[in-house]
């Protein structure tokens, strides 16, 4: 059995010109990020991700 | 071998041309069958061909269409099997009582096999469990699993390994090995429908089961669907309404809502939303990401969860968000192992599953449990009318198609409930984080 998760989460904002200047070009700020590798066994209650 | 070698006489003679011509024939037909069998095609259309009733089945009426899968050599033995009539045989099976006695030696030997920690059971005492169904149904005791303390944090619903996760773009969901599957076929292809009645929250929803047939979602239908501006839900401030929510705000809210007040970088940030939403509109499905009129761009996510024979078999809620309908697809019941995710292209979209549709405080929500052989049936606590891998609900949805082909419309392959609650703002059965929401059970 499996379970499928689809969800809108917000993908965080861009930097702005010195964050970009200093080394974060291209990478947004903020937002959803993963807390899981492909693999790996979680239990109920383990987060998967955070916001 | 060397004697052989060295003195066999051979001789050459020129192969007659009708022989070396029928060869090539041979050899072209035999491409074409195998072309044509590793294509997905119809069962109904070969039945009726080769029965009589014509490649459009002249007066038989008309069955669910359910496409053959493609793959290799197992996967096609595999989808010749009754797996669906196997499942409920094995469920059957299952539910056998045991000996009262030889209870605790199965369950441990089971539980040694597929690595079940028994100091987690809920109920200690193994003699408790009649059956191999319910000792896999069972439940954990409390505390077993404490919930992450931070509170933006999204759960894991079940026990289980990460098959995949990532970003949908396009509207396609990559499978493991790069197989990619259509998020349309998975949860299907018609915005969700809403209706105003109410039922009080504290008691189970029991939602009326109205098949319904799929629609292009650029159709000018949808408006019969999705009443304008009517209000969904109200979460942390931010109003949302179904025309926000399923196919996106109207060119008045993008301007008036967020750049007004914004700062330049967010501003640029909702430029290029804007942009985004500007080029994708056209095509935009109702899944797509809809707060582009609030501050915070978004995007789509998916996580594949896999549970194991030996895993716990119920499953949570892994935030806190609202359920506001369901569809059953009852479709067949491959084994969802990863050596067959890995092989059967569009695995989940073959299989009978579930898909509950809502929203959480970021915009859209699903969850979908999909069924495999074994465990076929899926539950879900606040819907009793649900029933999945029953001959009932095949015969439904054989009705549903027919109903379907009278009304000359195509069927969308899933029967669809909605869930209404007290409130009227939410619009739907809420659910709180960790909650348990239902599971997998044998057959």
């Amino acid at each position: 059995s499996t379970i499928v998760l689809v969800f809108e989460a917000p993908k965080g904002t861009r930097p702005s010109f010195d964050e970009g200047y200093r080394g974060m070009k291209g990478e947004r700020k903020g937002g959803w990020r993963w807390n899981i590798q492909r693999g790996q066994k979680v239990k109920v209650g383990e987060a998967l991700g955070y916001v | 071998l060397r004697t052989a070698l060295a003195d066999t006489k051979m001789e050459w003679y020129p192969i007659p041309i009708a022989v070396g011509i029928g060869f090539l024939g041979f050899l072209q037909f035999y491409r074409i069958q195998r072309s044509q069998s590793s294509q997905p095609r119809l069962p109904d259309e070969r039945e009726d061909r080769d029965s009589g009733y014509g490649s459009g089945g002249e007066g038989r009426p008309p069955r669910r269409k359910r496409t053959r899968p493609s793959g290799p050599w197992s996967v096609q033995i595999m989808s010749t099997l009754p797996l669906k009539a196997l499942s409920r045989l094995w469920g059957r099976f299952n539910e056998i009582p045991l000996p009262y006695y030889l209870r605790p030696i199965g369950f441990r030997l089971y539980a040694w096999v597929f690595g079940v920690n028994l100091s987690e059971v809920g109920e200690p005492d193994l003699h408790a469990y009649p059956n191999l169904a319910s000792f896999f149904y069972r439940s954990l005791k409390p505390g077993c699993r404490p919930l992450d303390s931070n509170p933006n944090a999204v759960l894991s619903p079940a026990d289980g390994k990460i098959i995949q996760f990532g970003t949908i773009e396009h509207g396609e969901v990559e499978q493991v090995k790069g197989v990619t599957y259509s998020l349309d076929a998975l949860l299907g292809a018609q915005r969700p429908s809403h209706s105003g009645a109410s039922t009080p929250l504290t008691q189970p929803a029991s939602p009326a089961l109205t098949p319904q047939t799929s629609r292009d979602w650029t159709s000018d239908d949808d408006a019969e669907v999705v009443r304008d501006d009517e209000e969904f839900a109200k979460v942390n401030g931010i109003s949302y309404t179904l025309p926000n929510l399923f196919s996106g705000p109207k060119e008045e809210d993008v301007h008036h809502s967020a750049v007004d007040q914004s700062t330049p970088a967010e501003a640029s940030a909702e430029a290029e939303v804007r942009a985004d939403l500007a080029l994708g509109e056209s095509n935009r499905p109702w899944w797509a990401p809809s707060s582009y009129a609030t501050k915070t761009p978004t995007a789509l996510y998916y996580c594949v969860v896999y549970l194991a024979p030996g895993d716990y078999h119920r499953f949570h809620s892994p935030v806190s968000w609202v359920a506001t309908s369901r569809r059953h697809f009852a479709g067949e019941l491959f084994s969802v192992a990863p050596y067959l995710q890995r092989k059967l292209p569009g695995l989940f979209t073959l299989n009978e599953r579930v898909v509950l549709l809502g929203h959480w405080r970021w915009g859209f929500f699903s969850y979908t449990p999909v069924g495999a052989t074994n465990v076929g049936s899926i539950r879900i606590n606040f819907d009793r009318e649900l029933r999945t891998n029953s001959l009932t609900t095949d015969t439904e949805a054989d009705r549903a198609a027919a109903e379907a082909a009278a009304r000359g419309e195509p069927y969308s392959g899933f029967a669809e409930a909605t869930y209404e609650a007290a409130s009227k703002v939410l619009g739907g059965h809420a659910l709180t984080r960790g909650e348990e929401m239902g599971g997998f059970q044998l057959g």
